[in-house]
């Protein structure tokens, strides 16, 4: 038996948004220690990694390992069935071809519950090295929706530099060029709003534009995102879903010219 | 221009 009851039911609705984009399915593995996914877009150029942990679940039992294998487009349009004040349980039996998805209102006056085939997936899982990254940037999700948004204007390639002065994201293109540098911020009021730089040694990298603005459909889920990077490594970029988790997400850099 | 890579060249199927 495997059954997750999350309070804040629009967690999973934003963590919906923040990978449908990317993935057609994906498999979620549960375990007693929580809920986990990783899976590639079709190209492989980008990796997706979901964390829940049990501690975030206000209720969290799993009986025997479990991989369910899920259409992402028909789990979204469940998911859009649950209010955003929604208690959101996810249930299956062991063994089970179906998960079962309730939402509960916050005053339990209406309990709706849909059921919904699951999938079997052949889906390649990949060993990520654990890497000290050269640079760890840290800067408001919405500044770094922003700059991606903008730059994509220009180019399908966005160029990250990062030097102890800060970081500066650049794009090129017909119409033009066009940077944007950021400096690390000296004082905050708040910590959100504060813009990191942890640097052992200056990196320039290229990556798809396409990629990164799919990426920042996981800003709801954090005020803050965290770039890390080493020269001739994918990129990585990290959102903390408050205290249950984090949304990874890999993409490999543009090389060449 | 440059090429796109491929995360199979970085990471390890396991």
């Amino acid at each position: 038996m495997f059954e997750a009851r999350l309070v804040q039911g629009a967690l999973l609705k934003k963590v919906m948004e923040a990978i449908k984009e990317l993935l057609n399915e994906a498999s979620f593995d549960c375990a007693h220690s929580g809920i986990l996914l990783q899976a590639m877009d079709n190209s492989h150029v980008s990796l997706v990694s979901l964390n829940l942990r049990r501690e975030g679940f206000d209720k969290y039992r799993c009986d025997r390992n479990l991989v369910m294998g899920m259409n992402l487009s028909s789990m979204s349009k469940i998911l859009k069935c649950a209010s955003n004040d929604d208690i959101i349980t996810m249930k299956a039996q062991d063994n089970a071809d179906t998960v079962t998805f309730v939402f509960e209102s916050p005053k339990q006056e209406k309990i709706s519950d849909y059921e919904m085939k699951l999938t079997n997936l052949d889906q390649d899982h990949l060993g990520i090295p654990e890497t000290e990254y050269s640079c760890v940037i840290k800067l408001p999700s919405a500044e770094f929706a922003r700059i991606c948004r903008d730059l994509s204007q220009f180019g399908e390639s966005i160029v990250i530099s990062c030097t102890k002065e800060g970081v500066k994201f650049s794009a090129a293109g017909d119409i033009g060029t066009a940077n944007i540098k950021l400096a690390q911020t000296a004082t905050v009021d708040k910590e959100e709003d504060a813009v990191m730089v942890d640097m052992q040694e200056p990196v320039t990298l290229t990556f798809a534009c396409k990629y990164l603005n799919m990426f920042t459909k996981a800003t709801p889920l954090s005020p803050q995102v965290c770039l890390s990077m080493s020269p001739d490594v994918p990129l990585v970029v990290e959102y903390k879903i408050e205290d249950i988790g984090h949304i990874r997400y890999y993409l490999a850099p543009r090389i060449g010219d | 221009m440059a090429k796109q890579s491929s995360l199979l060249n970085f990471f390890n199927r396991s």
